[in-house]
């Protein structure tokens, strides 16, 4: 396009600096776009526009794709976890993905909470994709507030095992990413009672299907919770637990564990160290919820180079929209807002990182400022990108709304981050606690 | 707010609690470190306007719990501002580092323009207590006005910078090549309502409808 081009003739800096600079260095870059590219031009990928399909067809074309890409990232080698993100990202574009908990919340939940045998017993069929896990915490009536949460895990000295139960049908646990028809296995958080103690809220590992015809485990009943805004992909899930009995050894025990008696021992002070992959996640979502909104940005700059409409001054062409004041108040403050959250996201990233080395050593001197934090920039993050989406979406006239325009499978991708993980109104309030303490 | 009243030592991010001026030193130059200055003078205000609502209300005999939902939105303000400032440093110290002339100067378009409308957005804040004046306003909301003009040239070569390949867009109005019109009407063409000149349902309900009509 002309217009599109002339504007890039016309720019004062080199791009590619910016991009660099986004990436982390030149070589990133090139390796982001070898990797992304890989992706791009796979015609094993390319399916009719998900718009055009029914529900079924969108989820079952979600579990192909997921399987697809695990066998090729082990073809490829790629194992490195931000190399496997951009792979991810491009094969199947805010399209929910069948194992996104697994990866994303499973994994790494079994691996930073269990003991070194628990890690032996479990991690390998994993990593083979023969256990397929999710993470379920969420309730129908019970989300942030975790102490509000109702299902339980009574452990019986007899037989040495939990017995977890869904005492009423608001306990159920809600929404957890591929529970409904994908995963065999959840992390299921519930209050640990022995001998009519409460112990808050733990971690077990349970089996929901079964491992040679992934029909559903005796005493569970699992469904999907129907459609939703967006996300058609994913099999966001119900299950009732009617006294299932899983082993002492399915407890998650790095931090706290039950002996055979029953005797609870605490291993750790910091019960807060059970949330870390709350505080990982909440991270990582301040940056997807930046580049959420600097993809709609795109759209809406590209767009407004490429259109023309009426005419600023009688008689003359029709302009650029993009020449118009009105249309640059609206759109260049999100373009400076998407640069502003991306370079947030990235040092909050990096301060998880750095953090996460001491937590592990036992060190959490730091974890409350870091909670703060990361429950603040997610909130901040994800508000500023819905409120812009929108924006972006209506400086395109009638055709934002189009499915075409890609605004709504972003918006329904990035817009969920407001509620997940953490309502955004209680997450300010957290972060308040520690502010209110300095 | 308990821990800097008493002087006692601050977390890293919050050790602007500890201070803050009284009146602005913003210029039309929009200085980033006067920026900066601002939005943590803010960030201090509000929380320690939250602490005093929250203590206030202890003072009076509120329970802890009761104060606290009773502060609530003060409190939510108080993070709201904090993590404002945390994003505007952030941004400025990538400005700061040592980089390419041309590249500095646009991100530095940005960063100014980001900061200057969050002002203009929540004017209220920077008002209140006196830290700038309406003049001072009024400068930030033209400084808004100037840096779009500024930034116009450069807008479609700072989003190609995210580098976001056609694919992650998956959108006709925002492709690289520009290419809208041909691709809508390609887009529309997939519309399952297409694959057939007549749609069934015309024989079903419209056409016994005029039929029906008819009699």
């Amino acid at each position: 396009n002309p217009d599109l081009q002339k504007e890039r003739d016309t720019a004062t800096f080199d791009p590619l600096l910016l991009t660099n600079r986004i990436d982390g260095g030149p070589e990133k870059t090139r390796r982001r776009q070898y990797i992304q590219n890989l992706a791009a031009t796979d015609p094993n990928l390319v399916h009719k526009h998900i718009s055009f399909m029914d529900r079924s067809e969108e989820y079952d074309t979600a579990v192909k794709n997921a399987c697809y890409i695990v066998k090729r990232l082990k073809e490829l080698n790629i194992t490195d976890p931000t190399e496997e993100y951009w792979y991810r990202h491009i094969a199947t574009p805010h399209e929910a993905s069948a194992m996104a908990l697994h990866t994303g919340m499973f994994m790494p939940t079994v691996r930073a909470q269990s003991t070194p045998e628990q890690y032996k017993h479990w991690i390998p069929d994993c990593e083979s994709y023969k256990i397929i896990g999710t993470y379920a915490q969420t309730e129908m009536g019970h989300g942030t507030f975790l102490r509000g949460l109702e299902t339980t895990a009574t452990y019986s000295p007899m037989t040495e095992e939990f017995i977890l139960n869904s005492p009423t049908v608001s306990s159920l646990k809600w929404w957890p990413g591929n529970l409904g028809k994908t995963t065999n296995h959840a992390v299921v958080m519930a209050h640990l009672t022995i001998a009519g103690k409460n112990y808050g809220m733990h971690g077990f590992v349970v089996q929901t299907r079964d491992m040679d015809d992934h029909t559903t485990m005796p005493g569970i009943t699992l469904g999907d919770i129907g459609p939703k805004f967006g996300y058609g992909s994913n099999d966001n899930g119900f299950m009732k637990l009617d006294h299932v009995r899983v082993p002492r050894e399915n407890m998650l025990a790095k931090f706290a564990e039950v002996k055979k008696d029953g005797t609870y021992i605490a291993k750790t002070k910091n019960t807060k160290l059970t949330y870390g992959t709350m505080v990982f996640i909440r991270a990582m979502i301040a940056g997807d919820a930046a580049r959420g909104l600097a993809q709609c940005c795109t759209i809406a700059i590209r767009y407004s180079a490429v259109r023309r409409q009426s005419e600023i001054k009688p008689g003359d062409p029709e302009p650029q929209i993009m020449d118009f004041q009105t249309q640059q108040y609206k759109l260049f403050p999100l373009l400076a807002t998407s640069y502003a959250l991306l370079f947030a996201g990235s040092s909050i990233r990096d301060t998880y990182f750095r953090i996460e080395k001491d937590i592990q050593r036992g060190d959490t001197k730091e974890l409350p400022e870091l909670h703060c934090l990361s429950s603040g920039l997610k909130a901040f993050n994800s508000w500023a990108a819905n409120s812009g989406m929108e924006v972006c979406r209506m400086s395109c006239g009638g055709h934002g709304y189009s499915q075409a325009s890609g605004f709504p499978k972003i918006y329904t991708d990035v817009t969920p981050a407001c509620t997940y993980e953490g309502e955004n109104t209680v997450l300010m309030l957290q972060c308040a606690r520690f502010l209110m303490k300095m | 707010a308990e821990a800097a009243v008493k002087g006692q030592p601050l977390a890293p991010t919050l050790s602007y609690l500890a201070n803050t001026s009284s009146r602005t030193s913003l210029t039309p130059q929009f200085n980033l470190d006067s920026l900066v200055a601002a939005y943590q003078h803010r960030a201090a205000r509000l929380i320690k306007a939250a602490a005093s609502r929250f203590q206030g209300l202890m003072a009076k005999g509120m329970a802890r719990e009761d104060a606290w939902n009773a502060s609530s939105v003060d409190l939510v303000r108080a993070s709201d501002a904090h993590c404002h400032q945390f994003v505007i440093s952030t941004f400025v110290s990538v400005v700061n580092e040592k980089q390419n002339k041309d590249l500095q100067k646009v991100l530095k378009d940005l960063c100014q323009l980001y900061a200057l409308y969050g002002i203009s957005k929540n004017s209220g804040d920077f008002l209140e207590d006196g830290y700038m004046t309406g003049e001072q306003i009024r400068m930030v909301e033209d400084g808004v006005l100037v840096l779009l003009a500024v930034i116009r040239p450069n807008a479609v070569t700072l989003v190609d910078a995210f580098d976001f390949n056609d694919r992650i867009l998956d959108s006709v109005l925002g492709r690289y090549d520009g290419q809208v019109y041909d691709n809508l009407l390609k887009f529309a063409q997939e519309s399952p309502l297409n694959d057939t000149d007549v749609h069934p349902s015309y024989y079903k309900y419209l056409k016994p409808l005029a039929m029906s009509s008819k009699l």
